[in-house]
């Protein structure tokens, strides 16, 4: 900011004028080619491109102009002057604005070089969101998101045109667009969230990250941007603190998940471990809508059948796509070391017991360490698989039993305090999802744990974390219904005899409602 | 029983405090009816082609998607100098009619629904149709609250006028429209 | 409970929810019949 040469303001100025008219007039030809071409000349005439600093500084300064124009059109808002005029204002200008970064872009270097243009792209962007950060640090909550979002979307769409030059550095242009909005997302820059959604969540590029770009590449970088927004989420959602700005971004963001749902169902199938990672626990809702996505090609059997052999079922047996290296997550490294070498010898005992103090956190507000937990308990899970996989046996009541792994989990169950095993048992339930090996093992491990259970505690917090996944509004994913569904319906859980089924009116009709809509 | 919020009874606290309407924990349990929010979850199109924003209780109308078109399309800029104002009163019933239906919650669709009436169609509130008289064709009955003849009803599924006899209650048809005091934005005015 | 942070971050939400975005912001300007919000009659066709 500081050291712009005397008179370069001015000039910048002066050229973005013209360029606007320019723009503006019936003569800039096609895609304003004729008039790109004429101001160009203009801005070499002018030292504009002499050299980086200058187009840098050109660029911040044009950025700037376009927001204080905006801003000074917004503060012209009045009963008689309605918004739609003054955001006509404002677009003349910025449109103008967008199709120069566009032109330049485009024609920065010769046509095969797309380093250049890219360059040049993570230049302009990087600017803009400087401008934006500087802006919300300022004004805070005068704060206008109008300028920034329309430069965003326009200069998005314009770069996403059916042309050559573009779809040869199209996957590029969707990478630097995702990391610009990775560095506003709604933790950094909170005044521009729902810009910021809009832009995610917009047709073009939703369709660019999610349907269009081959080999699902863009998959990964959506999910990300959304994890972004769990995040942000987060902490307002946990403390059911909805006023009415965040129950606006929280139903924003349920309408783009449902479209995900439906239009890309296969993409929450893939990442719905991290995104469930930082959902918090009370988000009910949301975390099923998630958890009930599954593939397309996919016919799920009704789970009121009756008599539904699920472990008959030919997709039971394969595992599910998890792109998210959970492994990994499992720290430190000699934790993972010890689980690895407790997992293979089922030693030593003291392993199991010194488990809980792993899972516990210093974190300020929160007690325990749920991406560990989560990550240990499908880690565990998955090797249980591989394990039960590998003596030639399917997961079922009898297999899962007497192994290192139902040890961790049955230590757990019974160790951990109210609140951690309800982490622990939301953790498990996390996993089920479609017909799936993955659904299949954790349906079987809740309700193993259910009947083996040495306490009441234990299968009351079960039924809990099961029932309040089915007592919000619909979508319910397939796995948690099948196993609900035989832990009322079969008599070796003896369910109907439990004190927690009974203890409140409320609750017993509840319980009675579910088991009729099931039976 | 589990005694503090992580066991049913902890559950059941939720569940009271959302029958007492208590808005802050409602959207979370039980929840939003997800059907009504505005996006046909049954549709076999994709829905986000025509998303249009995470605020919106409805897809985009055809007409706000835009699409790259070759550049011969774009003739706005060489000819909005020339071109005339809208005037509802100039353009035929179709344009109307299409107007009309094209552009829910939009100042035009009242426009063109003021337009229609003075040309003497009128809106049935129930049946949710346009009907005007017959031409020439005289009610075969009339009262102070009803009459019954001849109309032509406009079909706007077929895109037709179809001639029926009915019976018309003067209280379901809508009186005059009345357009808010907005500016409507023509080329010219731009 | 909320951090100094987070009460920031709904401090500027809050301020943001009063000038949300529309959806023109993301469209073509147009010149010709360009969008005018106005609502209608709920007996009147809504989409």
């Amino acid at each position: 900011i500081d050291g712009d040469p005397p008179g370069l303001h001015e000039k910048a100025e002066y050229l973005l004028r013209e360029w606007v008219n320019m723009y503006h007039s019936p003569a800039a030809g096609r895609d304003s080619t004729k008039a790109f071409t004429a101001f160009v000349q203009q801005m070499h005439q002018q030292g504009i491109l002499k050299n980086d600093d200058v187009i840098t500084r050109f660029f911040r300064l044009c950025s700037e102009m376009c927001v204080d124009l905006c801003y000074r059109a917004m503060g012209e808002v009045t009963p008689t002057i309605n918004q739609a005029l003054v955001r006509a204002k404002c677009f003349y200008t910025l449109d103008a604005f967008v199709r120069l970064i566009a032109l330049l872009i485009k024609h920065s270097g010769d046509n095969a070089n797309t380093v250049t243009k890219i360059n040049l792209l993570n230049k302009v962007l990087g600017i803009v969101a400087g401008v934006l950060l500087q802006d919300h640090i300022v004004r805070m909550s005068e704060f206008q998101q109008l300028p920034y979002h329309r430069i965003f979307i326009m200069l998005f769409i314009e770069l996403n045109a059916p042309e050559h030059i573009l779809e040869n550095i199209n996957y590029q242009v969707l990478t630097a667009f995702c990391n610009t909005f990775h560095v506003l997302r709604p933790a950094k820059s909170p005044g521009f969230s729902y810009a910021w959604l809009e832009f995610i969540s917009h047709r073009v590029f939703i369709g660019r990250m999610l349907a269009l770009t081959p080999q699902q590449k863009g998959w990964g970088m959506y999910a990300q941007l959304l994890i972004d927004l769990f995040k942000f989420l987060a902490p307002f959602l946990r403390n059911a603190d909805l006023t009415k700005p965040t129950q606006m971004l929280y139903k924003g963001t349920l309408r783009v998940l449902l479209v995900l749902l439906h239009d890309f169902p296969e993409f929450l199938c893939d990442y719905h471990y991290g995104f469930c990672d930082v959902i918090p626990p009370n988000c009910v809702q949301m975390r099923n809508l998630i958890l009930s996505a599954f593939p397309r090609n996919m016919r799920l059997p009704d789970p009121f059948t009756p008599n539904l052999k699920v472990d008959m079922l030919a997709d039971i047996s394969h595992p599910p796509r998890i792109l998210i290296n959970f492994a990994s997550k499992i720290q430190p490294a000699q934790f993972k070391k010890d689980l690895d070498s407790y997992l293979k010898s089922r030693s030593p005992v003291t392993f199991v017991s010194d488990l809980r103090s792993y899972l516990q956190s210093s974190e300020p507000g929160t007690r325990y360490n749920i991406q560990l937990m989560n990550a240990l308990v499908l880690y565990v899970g998955t090797q249980a698989i591989q394990f039960i996989h590998g003596k030639g046996l399917t997961p079922s009541m009898s297999t899962i039993a007497h192994s290192a792994h139902m040890d961790i989990f049955q230590n757990l169950a019974v160790a951990l305090d109210t609140e951690g095993r309800y982490l622990f048992l939301t953790a498990i339930a996390n996993q089920l999802r479609y017909p799936n090996s993955h659904t299949h093992y954790f349906s079987c491990t809740l309700l193993y744990l259910f009947a083996e259970a040495n306490t009441e505690a234990i299968q009351e917090q079960i039924t809990r974390v099961l029932l309040e996944r089915l007592i919000v509004n619909r979508p319910h994913p397939w796995g948690l219904l099948i196993t609900f569904i035989e832990l009322i319906k079969n008599p070796q859980f003896k369910f109907w005899n439990h004190e927690f089924v009974h203890c409140a009116p409320e609750i017993e009709k509840l319980f009675e409602s579910v088991a009729r809509s099931c039976m | 029983m589990v005694t503090d919020q992580f066991g049913i009874a902890g559950l059941l606290t939720f569940i009271r405090a959302a029958n007492e309407n208590d808005h802050n924990l409602i959207a979370l349990a039980p929840g939003i009816d997800l059907t009504t929010l505005g996006l046909n979850l049954n549709s076999p199109e994709n829905l986000y082609s025509t998303f249009q924003s995470p605020w919106a209780d409805s897809p985009c109308r055809p007409q706000d998607i835009d699409y790259h078109v070759p550049v011969e399309y774009l003739t706005n800029i060489f000819l909005r100098d020339k071109l005339a104002p809208i005037k509802l009163n100039r353009y035929g019933e179709d344009v109307l009619f299409f107007l009309f239906y094209m552009n829910g919650n939009d100042f035009i669709q009242l426009a063109a629904a003021a337009e229609l009436y003075t040309r003497d169609w009128r809106y049935h509130k129930e049946e949710r149709v346009w009907i005007t008289r017959a031409p020439g064709v005289e009610p075969l009955m009339k009262s102070a609250t009803y009459e019954r003849g001849t109309y032509y009803f406009f079909d706007v599924q077929n895109w037709r006028r179809v001639a029926k006899e009915f019976h018309l209650e003067y209280d379901k048809l809508e009186e005059r429209p009345t357009l808010p005091n907005t500016m409507h934005h023509n080329a010219s005015q731009q | 409970p909320l951090s100094r942070e987070n009460f920031y971050q709904l401090q500027m939400l809050e301020a943001a929810y009063h000038h949300l975005p529309h959806p023109s912001d993301s469209e073509r300007q147009r010149s010709f019949l360009p969008r005018n919000p106005c609502p209608s009659p709920s007996f009147y066709p809504q989409l």
